[in-house]
């Protein structure tokens, strides 16, 4: 999968 | 941040602050399933573990805040809380949900983004919160006559991840290159979880009669 994503959510 | 974000937000902050009203209120978790408010607090423990090092917004400080402490002051209502307690129906609310951890776990393990604690446990968080409102959902089934409350909190909650899906629709469409499959993915299941709930929620709302779910 694609590098972690930036967690910018809840 | 997008509008379907914020709605979906307020709509999650909404269910959670309507579940502890009834709680706080009416003393009594009738119906209520204690099983997924703890499945809840674990979500939002294993989604959060990054809340004192990766600053993000006031906002989204603010509100992990919130859901952590709702989620966990709702268990320790429903625990230790005595009028509260004995309103919990524990033989009927059953669901053994190590059937959904571990699977969930072991899922985060194999389908991740990075093999690192913290990765894999933001991870297991978003299958988790997938599927944590199934024993609430076989309660909902057991329970005869849904009072009208916890109708409202298990609608809000699913209209939150429904609203998220929009907000990932609006988000790959203007932010090139935003693409969380696994995000996605869950939030759909999340989502299509609650599809009889709300057929069956707008139903009695539309014919104006109690909610009733089919065993």
């Amino acid at each position: 999968f694609e590098a972690p994503p930036v967690k910018d959510e809840l | 941040m997008n509008v379907f974000r914020l709605a979906g937000d307020m709509t999650h902050l909404s269910s959670i602050l309507v579940l502890l009203l009834k709680i706080h209120t009416i003393k009594s978790c009738a119906g209520i399933s204690l099983k997924t408010q703890e499945l809840y607090a674990l979500v939002f423990i294993t989604r959060y573990l990054d809340i004192f090092d990766r600053f993000t917004s006031i906002y989204n400080f603010l509100m992990k805040l919130i859901f952590l402490g709702s989620s966990l002051s709702i268990v320790w209502y429903m625990r230790r809380h005595k009028a509260v307690h004995r309103s919990y129906d524990k033989d009927q609310d059953t669901f053994r949900y190590q059937f959904i951890v571990l699977p969930c776990l072991l899922l985060a393990l194999v389908i991740n983004h990075k093999l690192t604690f913290k990765e894999v446990m933001w991870t297991f968080s978003l299958y988790l919160e997938a599927v944590a409102i199934l024993p609430q959902l076989v309660l909902l089934q057991r329970t005869r006559n849904i009072d009208n409350l916890t109708g409202q909190y298990v609608f809000l909650l699913g209209a939150y991840r429904a609203l998220y899906l929009l907000n990932w629709v609006y988000r790959y469409f203007t932010e090139p290159g935003f693409v969380r499959w696994i995000t996605w993915i869950a939030g759909l299941v999340q989502t299509l979880l609650y599809a009889d709930f709300f057929y069956y929620y707008i139903l009695s709302w539309k014919n104006n009669v109690k909610l009733e779910l089919p065993a």
